[in-house]
């Protein structure tokens, strides 16, 4: 019986006792339906990524989802104040999560995101980096790997060109960029190792 | 429910936002 759902996907972190895990269940993925949709919405704009097959879109959006969202969400972690700010808007300082059982996940979220927002990204350039997140090639599932690394390849071409022009002094900021994929991966193995110690029975 | 993404009705939630329904799960 967790008393805790640490994700700030989640409304607040804590959780009423005396609701029944699948109330409990339900009211998070209430919260953190909308984001996911969002996602969706933006692999939708992602030129070519509807002319894959329908399986494989869906394929890359479950695997790839949660890595979007700490994309988009890098700004709910706060390094300089040491917060996580939860969809309710309420921040929750870094040690009481580690309190509540947060530990290397958000740690390493941590860093990631302050990482990620050293960068400072314009908006087209972060949203064309999110778009190389999603569509990977290498992710399980797939029924036509080939067309989809096609189109990794295109929008990757088009980010190396949109940095290079955006920052011609600092060539650096593209090797960044892709050196953040396999972090990326590396939070949502955890982020999943996570999810399975927490799943409910129905 | 061995996949993260299942144990989180993932697919359900992307399915439906892919195929433009707005209709809610009726358990």
């Amino acid at each position: 019986n967790r008393m805790h759902l640490v994700c700030p996907m989640n409304t607040s972190p804590f959780v009423d006792p005396h609701k029944s895990g699948h109330a409990i269940w339900e009211e998070f993925s209430m919260s953190f339906t909308p984001a996911v949709r969002e996602v969706v919405e933006f692999a939708k704009r992602i030129p070519g990524f509807r002319e894959l097959s329908q399986h494989d879109q869906i394929s890359l959006l479950k695997a790839g989802t949660f890595e979007v969202l700490v994309v988009r969400f890098a700004s709910l972690f706060d390094v300089k104040e040491r917060t996580v700010t939860f969809l309710s808007g309420k921040k929750y300082s870094v040690e009481m999560l580690c309190s509540m059982g947060a530990g290397d996940l958000l740690n390493s979220m941590l860093d990631f995101s302050e990482k990620l927002r050293a960068l400072d990204l314009s908006e087209e350039e972060m949203s064309l980096f999110t778009a190389v997140v999603l569509v990977s090639a290498d992710r399980s599932g797939l029924e036509n790997s080939k067309s989809v690394e096609a189109l990794q390849e295109s929008l990757t071409r088009t980010l190396r060109s949109l940095i290079t022009q955006s920052h011609p002094n600092e060539s650096a900021i593209f090797t960044k960029l892709l050196l953040k994929l396999p972090e990326l991966r590396s939070l949502n193995n955890m982020h999943s190792e996570q999810l399975l110690a927490f799943k409910v029975q129905p | 429910y061995s996949d993260p993404a299942s144990n989180l009705g993932l697919e359900d939630i992307i399915r439906k936002a892919l195929m433009g329904s707005v209709d809610d799960r009726q358990d």
